[in-house]
């Protein structure tokens, strides 16, 4: 589920 | 966000900033290995490339450019404005090493087969290990200037940090993610030797010497 992962960190 | 998420970061930013100053102040590039800065280049460029596709935040898309544009800087300041500093003969490091087995890892561990999605998962397990061939040639030379012992110190804090915004992350949210946070143990272990000798000397005022 890409949404769970949406990669908000630098 | 949280605070040591934002802690992490203003570490981040501090040693790129700690970075600059050192080369410019100096006008020199000794120490710094270039192939460990441009595999923060790569890191950067591949991590951030949904940086025109996904807004998550002013704070995000400001930090992603500057760190796109402060590593391609440090490149230039290396390899054209002080290049008679950088001394390659010392930096031998493999780093094809480094990148063939975070390619394999990325296919395999990736949070959907897409190009951006193995790409980030790419770019999570070449920081992780970025810094190797920089810790490699402090080890060659068994010394370091001051300046450059803040900067690593500052860089290895980052990730450090983002280690209790996981744990704070995964309390207050559910939020897991493996990836970065398998990458991030292992980024910031590879300090440990590193963080042992700067707090024993570096910070009671001694010079950075590795012991012969």
């Amino acid at each position: 589920d890409p949404s769970s992962h949406s990669h908000d960190e630098l | 966000m949280n605070i040591f998420r934002f802690l992490g970061d203003l570490s981040h930013l501090a040693s790129i900033f700690i970075l600059i100053h050192k080369i410019q102040t100096t006008r020199s590039c000794r120490g710094i290995s270039f192939k460990t800065q441009a595999v923060y280049v790569a890191v950067f460029v591949t991590r951030y490339l949904d940086l025109f596709t996904t807004f998550v935040s002013v704070y995000n898309t400001s930090m992603k450019i500057f760190f796109i544009a402060s590593s391609c800087y440090i490149l230039y300041l290396m390899k054209v404005r002080f290049r008679p500093t950088n001394d390659p003969s010392i930096d031998t490091f493999r780093v094809e090493y480094l990148v063939g087995p975070c390619a394999v890892l990325a296919l395999i561990f990736n949070y959907g087969y897409s190009v951006t999605e193995v790409l980030w998962s790419l770019s999570i397990f070449l920081e992780s290990v970025a810094i190797l061939p920089q810790l490699f040639m402090l080890q060659r030379t068994g010394e370091a200037e001051t300046i450059t012992t803040h900067y690593l110190a500052a860089l290895g804090a980052y990730r450090a940090l983002y280690i209790p915004n996981w744990i704070y992350r995964y309390f207050s949210e559910g939020y897991v993610d493996p990836i970065s946070v398998t990458a991030g143990l292992v980024q910031t272990g590879l300090y440990l030797d590193f963080f042992y000798v700067y707090f024993t000397k570096v910070l009671q005022g001694q010079k950075f010497e590795l012991p012969a």
